[in-house]
C-alpha cells in the first residue's frame, strides 16, 4: 500500500509575506492496484502531491511509506533506485530530452534497468501509443499530444507497479485521449496502481475513486460517481 | 481580414520515407472580429496553421494576407514587427522565460512596443487571470495551470488586434478554464479577432465557428453549434 500522513509542502518558510503552503496536511491510503483521480483547482496542489508520491521530491513534514518502507526519509540515491524500479511517471509538462528521439527517450528506463531489448520494447510502447510512425523524431519535431504520448510511453516502458500521471491527457483530442485511457485501464487490470491527476472530470470517473483538492488540503475522498 | 489560400507545410521534402506534410493544402477568411475554432485529433496540423497565422512560421507553398498585405514574404524583422503591433500569441506550451518572474515575463512586449507603465499593465493582466499574487514568482515555481494563465496574460496585455491561442485552457481545471473563456469573451466584444486552438469541443461551442482539420486539411468549416 501506499500511506501518506499529515503531508506539508512550505515554500518560502522564512519570508512571511512569500510563503506557500503547497500541501497543508494531507493524509491517505492506497492499497495495491488500487486507481484513485486526484482533481481541484489549479494552484490547489496536485503535482506536488503527486511529486512526493513519486519520490521526486521530498516534504516539510509528513510522513510517506511504501509498502511498508520509509521513503520520504531515503537518500538522493536510494530514490531514484526506488523510482526506477517500482514508478512511472507521465509529467505535466512531459520533460522529455531534446536532443534524443522519441525512440531513445522511451528506451532511456529500460537502459537505467539493465533490461534487454531496449529498443524494440521502446518500439512497442510507442506503438501501444499511436507513434510507431515517429519513433526516430525528436521532441521539437512532434505535436503536443505526441510529446504527451511519448511521455506516457516512456513511463509504462519499465511495466512500473506504480503508475503516476499528471494530466496525461492534458493536450490530446477525446478520440487520442480515450485510447490513452483504454491503455490506463489495461494496466490498472494487470494490477498496476494508478494515480492520475485530471481536471477532467470524464477521464476522474472513469476511476473508481477520487481525491479531491483544495488549498493544499484534501477536500474530499471517495468514489468517483458521486464527483 | 485574415485570408490564407493553399497553405503547404512539407518537413523533411528530401526523404520520401520521412516527409510529413503537416498542413497539406489549407485555405480559409477571417473578417476582422471574427470568433474561431480551431479543432481536430492531436498531430493534424493545429499548431502549424496557428505559427503560421501569428507571423512565426513560414508556409512551405501558399499565401497569407493580413488586412490585405502580404505578410508570408516578409522578412525576419517585418514580422517581428507585425507580431508586436498587431497580434498576441499564447503558446501550447507556455514559452515563458524561466529567468524571469511572471510579472516580467508578462510586461516583455509592452517594453518592446516601448509602451510607458510596463510594470503596471503587467500587474493588471495577472490580475485578470487570478494571478496578482503569484506576479514575483518564476516559472519554476508555479504550477502548471498557473504557466498557462501568465502566458495568457502576456499573450493580451499589448491588447493585440488578433489574439493566437494554442489550447488556452489545457492544463485548466473547469472553473478557472470558464474564467478564462469569459476573459477571451470579452475581448472579442470589444472588436479582438480570436483564433482558439482546442481539442476541448465545450470550448469550440462557445465560439461561433469552428474550423475541423484533419491530416493537414480542412475537414469542415461552419457553425460550431453543428460541432
Ligand atoms: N520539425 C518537424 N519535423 C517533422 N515533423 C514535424 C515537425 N514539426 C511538426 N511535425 C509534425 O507535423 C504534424 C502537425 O503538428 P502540429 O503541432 O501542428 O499538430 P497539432 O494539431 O497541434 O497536434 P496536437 O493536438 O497534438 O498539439 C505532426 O504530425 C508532427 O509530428
Ligand atoms: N518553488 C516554489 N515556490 C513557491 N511556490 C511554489 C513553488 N512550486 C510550486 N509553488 C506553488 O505551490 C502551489 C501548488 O502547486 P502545484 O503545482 O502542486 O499545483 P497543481 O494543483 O498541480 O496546479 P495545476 O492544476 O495548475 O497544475 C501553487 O500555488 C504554486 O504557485
Ligand atoms: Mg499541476
Ligand atoms: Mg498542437
Amino acid at each position: 500500500p501506499v500511506v501518506v500522513k499529515e503531508l506539508t509542502k512550505v515554500y518560502r518558510p522564512d519570508d512571511p509575506g512569500l510563503t506557500v503552503r503547497a500541501l497543508d496536511g494531507v493524509s491517505l491510503r492506497a492499497e495495491r492496484g488500487e486507481a484513485i483521480a486526484i482533481i481541484g483547482s489549479s494552484g490547489c496542489g496536485k503535482s506536488t502531491l503527486l511529486h512526493i508520491l513519486g519520490c521526486l521530491d521530498r516534504p516539510t513534514s509528513g510522513t510517506y511509506r511504501l509498502e511498508g518502507r520509509d521513503v520520504a526519509g531515503l537518500d538522493e540515491d536510494e530514490r531514484a533506485r526506488v523510482r526506477n524500479q517500482h514508478i512511472g511517471f507521465v509529467f505535466q509538462s512531459f520533460n522529455l530530452l531534446p536532443r534524443m528521439t522519441a525512440r531513445e527517450n522511451v528506451a532511456l528506463p529500460l537502459l537505467y534497468a539493465g533490461t534487454s531489448n531496449p529498443g524494440e520494447l521502446a518500439e512497442r510502447a510507442l506503438a501501444r501509443v499511436g507513434l510507431a510512425d515517429r519513433a526516430h523524431h525528436r521532441p521539437n519535431e512532434l505535436s503536443g499530444g505526441q510529446k504527451q504520448r511519448v511521455a506516457i510511453a516512456r513511463a509504462l516502458v519499465t511495466r512500473p507497479s506504480i503508475l503516476l500521471a499528471d494530466e496525461p491527457t492534458g493536450a490530446l483530442d477525446s478520440r487520442t485521449s480515450g485510447e490513452v485511457l483504454e491503455l490506463l485501464t489495461h494496466l490498472h487490470e494487470e494490477g498496476t496502481t494508478l494515480f492520475v491527476v485530471t481536471h477532467d472530470l470524464e477521464v476522474a470517473r472513469r476511476l473508481p475513486r477520487s481525491v479531491r483538492m483544495s488549498d493544499g488540503r484534501v477536500l474530499h475522498d471517495g468514489p468517483s460517481d458521486a464527483v
